[in-house]
């Protein structure tokens, strides 16, 4: 009999001023996944509480995952998500999903519905058509804020992410 | 990006992340996340690992398996992810690239980063819930 325990993450990196305004709203995000994850774990596998556990992060919208999702060059929101059973190595992932914000139980049900491990861009997104998964809403405005002040970053060469991409960025756009 | 790893009461490891990705990343492009053996992984009788960072890194080194062979091999779950941090860091020369949380089959925690910022927090039946929101938290 193994005790059972749950460790979550929100995301790493360098620190932002707005980390200190958003603080309240990501401690409760990560306290209602650990209760989500937690339950799931008592009353079922340990795959039910990662999954549990990242659906409710997807869910707050604060953080880099489902509505959350930082938007791509075009402002879009393409998510990416994977699951991973030890007990016989089964796995299932997704990647640049835009139909559905929870991509976390989509890449689940490609590891328990399909004979495949990955499905990627509009196939992905039609499986989740299929199975009824919520379709994702538009960005916040949060996000359709942060989206614009990193353009300009970019228009100033200013933004430290980018190595090579100013070259290939611009013929994305037409202007 | 955010995760999970979790051991039940069977001893079943298992492992889960998902994420937006690199803000104004070039449409199409994928990370680590989906990776198995990069931003995640887990192996019963061994470790279950998440991984969240700078995507094109921790895929090249395969992080989360790393981990696992660390753990296959001897060492205790708190200095396995140390470790691979360590080299990342090292190899790449990039902070504020890597945040690792793993669990091991005796449901021992590792949590380690080079990062100032690491969201993380964990609950089990002894203890928690517990959450952090910066490094040195």
């Amino acid at each position: 009999m193994s005790k059972e325990v749950l460790v979550i993450h929100g995301g790493a990196g360098r620190y932002r001023q707005s980390l200190q305004e958003e603080r309240k709203e990501i401690e409760k995000t990560l306290r209602g996944a650990l209760e989500d994850g937690f339950k799931a774990l008592k009353s079922g596998s340990s795959l039910d509480a990662v999954e549990e556990a990242v659906k409710a992060m997807e869910a707050s919208g604060i953080l880099n995952a489902g509505k959350g999702a930082a938007l791509n060059l075009l402002g879009e929101q393409e998510r990416d998500a994977s699951v991973m059973f030890g007990k016989n190595l089964s796995f299932g992932a997704v990647a640049s999903v835009k139909y559905t914000w929870n991509a976390v139980t989509l890449a689940r049900r490609v590891m328990e519905k399909t004979d495949h491990v990955f499905l990627v861009g509009s196939g992905a997104d039609k499986l989740a058509e299929i199975l009824g998964l919520d379709p994702a809403g538009k960005p916040s405005n949060r996000l359709q804020e942060r989206y614009v002040e990193l353009i300009k970053m970019v228009g100033e060469k200013d933004y430290e992410l980018w190595r090579k991409n100013f070259e290939v960025a611009k013929h994305f756009f037409s202007d | 990006t955010v995760g999970a790893v979790a051991i039940d009461k069977e001893g079943n490891l298992s492992a889960a992340t998902s994420t937006g990705g690199l803000w104004l990343k070039l449409p199409g492009r994928v990370g680590d996340t989906p990776l198995p053996g990069a931003g995640v992984y887990a192996e019963n009788g061994v470790v279950a690992v998440s991984a969240t960072g700078i995507g094109e890194l921790i895929a090249r080194y395969l992080a989360s398996v790393k981990v696992a062979f660390k753990v296959k091999s001897g060492l205790i779950v708190e200095k396995a992810v140390e470790e691979v941090v360590g080299e990342i860091t090292k190899l790449f020369g990039q902070e504020n690239s890597i945040g690792l949380i793993a669990l091991d089959s005796h449901g021992r925690i590792g949590l380690a980063t080079n990062c100032e910022v690491f969201i993380r927090g964990f609950i089990s039946t002894e203890k928690g819930p517990m959450i952090a929101l910066l490094a040195n938290e």
